[in-house]
């Protein structure tokens, strides 16, 4: 999970901007 | 008594994409053949895309870290260029995450399955929409404000040359199917929803979606490209293509991320890790 907690963050979150 | 559940998810596929892709087919095309007020600035050497930069970096600032602005003209050339792909792909890869969730059994998977899902097909999507972007001599950028030659794009140093080239190679065979948006909605939605990605959990639930978006395309096709039967079979081969498309450009940016001074944002990171 700790790999890919962007792409869960994604998912779960719909307007939440990708933190760059 | 199929016939209005599969116009029912052709609509809908085509509706969450024209909703979630900023940039689509019947857009880009109005760029691409001059018929917009403001044509696309033309960036063919350094010089342009100087020129140029001034204004991808105002609408790239909203999403890109400071960091990266500041030191974004101190890097050579090659560099910029990669950081800029790189936040394209980021934007998209969010795009086809919303894009995903509008697939009809898609958010009900183990949230695990979902992220497999989009690790191992957001590239192959992302490649698929790009070719709507492109013609025979270069690529939209910026939204419809920028065209960049092909030229251009492989007359950078190596590795960096070799980067595109093999995309604008897909993207006329892929062009030359004339897909138009609604196809490509639902043929996006079959690349997400693939049942033989590399540890998927519940491989049979993927595949049921799976194949009621591939009876649907095939149906879809049909009916919009009446006189082109073969479409249908020809399209399931592109999805080989785009897989090996895939692993050629993972292997490219791996190779670029040891060798050359460039960092990788870290959303494509995740997805490139462990990939192939």
């Amino acid at each position: 999970k700790e790999k890919h907690k962007i792409l869960h963050r994604l998912l779960q979150n719909s307007s939440s901007p990708v933190d760059l | 008594s199929q016939q209005p559940d599969t116009k029912s998810l052709a609509k809908q596929m085509h509706e969450a994409y024209l909703k979630h892709f900023h940039m689509n087919k019947a857009k880009a095309r109005v760029f691409l053949t001059g018929k917009t007020s403001t044509p696309p600035f033309v960036i063919h050497d350094m010089d342009t895309l100087q020129h140029a930069e001034q204004k991808l970096i105002t609408q790239l600032l909203g999403n890109m870290a400071s960091g990266d602005v500041s030191t974004l003209r101190e890097r050579e050339v090659e560099a910029r260029l990669f950081l800029f792909c790189q936040y394209a792909s980021v934007a998209t890869v969010t795009e086809l995450t919303e894009f995903a969730k509008a697939v009809p059994g898609f958010a009900a998977l183990d949230l695990n399955d979902q992220v497999t899902l989009l690790k191992y097909g957001v590239y192959e999507a992302l490649f698929a929409l790009l070719a709507s972007c492109m013609n025979k001599d270069g690529l939209l950028v910026a939204h419809g404000g920028g065209f960049i030659t092909r030229e251009f794009l492989k007359s950078l140093r190596k590795p960096f040359s070799d980067m595109m080239e093999p995309k604008f190679q897909f993207a006329m065979r892929f062009n030359a199917l004339e897909l138009d948006d609604s196809d490509l909605a639902l043929f996006v939605a079959a690349i997400i929803c693939c049942g033989d990605r590399p540890g998927l959990s519940d491989v049979s639930q993927i595949e049921r979606i799976q194949e009621s978006i591939i009876h649907v395309l095939r149906l879809h096709l049909l009916s919009n490209h009446p006189d082109n039967t073969l479409l249908f079979p020809k399209l399931l081969q592109k999805l080989a293509d785009l897989r090996q498309l895939v692993t050629e450009h993972a292997e490219l940016v791996q190779d670029i991320n040891k060798t050359e001074d460039a960092s990788l944002h870290p959303l494509l990171q995740e997805i490139y890790r462990d990939m192939y």
